[in-house]
């Protein structure tokens, strides 16, 4: 369901977040 | 007892726990927004995204958890961020928030949208986490563990992920010991919870379906 597509991008995003630091 | 070691270990994840929350400008729009149905929904999708954003930064901070394969990342977290949200949402509605926090927030989510049959499970799961009057480092190691599970789908390497599990769930173990010196099942209790989301975990999927329609 498109939520969880929606969940994934959420947390790819965020788990990227420390590479960026 | 426990261990210099899992006294350092737990400290990480509490200290993780209470440094993630959702910020403050998301929950205090809990009070100002007006009150409909599709605003109630607008404000809990925001939060449920803030709260997604929370949990990946606290399980970032799980001793070993970024030394997993990249791809189980995202599997442990995809497959549990229902439940661990659940369970953060609980422990929130549990602890009596100042000044009718939690009312507003109970009534949002009963105005906005979401199906009795759902509600009713949803709302005993929050009392019987409010029974237990788990302490902090009971509940950040619950949703440690509760992340860790190993069986979720597309997850490849499951003996690394339980290599993770196993040091907290025995924290765990002790911690119950020591603050329910009385209640020997206490441990089990907890445990007991963890399959209760998984049920909250199955209806979460079905409700989202009916509340979109609605």
């Amino acid at each position: 369901p498109a939520t969880n597509l929606g969940l994934e991008d959420i947390i790819r995003k965020a788990l990227m977040g420390n590479l960026e630091e | 007892e426990i261990t210099k070691e899992q006294q350092a270990f737990m400290k990480v994840i509490v200290d993780s726990y209470n440094r993630h929350q959702i910020p403050q400008d998301v929950t205090k729009k809990l009070l100002q927004e007006q009150y409909s149905a599709e605003e109630n929904f607008i404000l809990l999708t925001e939060m449920a995204t803030s709260q997604v954003q929370v949990l990946v930064e606290f399980t970032k901070n799980i001793p070993g958890f970024l030394s997993l394969d990249h791809e189980d990342q995202i599997a442990l977290l995809k497959g549990s961020a229902v439940e661990a949200m659940f369970l953060r949402s609980a422990q929130v509605l549990s602890t009596k928030m100042p000044n009718g926090h939690t009312e507003v927030l109970e009534e949002r989510i009963r105005n906005s949208g979401i199906s009795e049959e759902f509600m009713t499970p949803m709302f005993n799961f929050y009392k019987s986490i409010g029974k237990l009057h788990m302490v902090q480092e009971e509940q950040a190691l619950l949703t440690a563990v509760t992340i860790l599970t190993p069986d979720r789908p597309f997850v490849k390497d499951h003996p690394a992920v339980e290599r993770l599990q196993e040091p907290m769930l025995e924290v765990l173990r002790k911690l119950c010991a020591l603050h329910h010196p009385r209640e020997p099942q206490y441990f089990a209790r907890l445990l007991g919870r963890l399959t209760e989301l998984r049920t909250l975990n199955h209806y979460h999927t079905e409700m989202l379906t009916s509340w979109r329609m609605n």
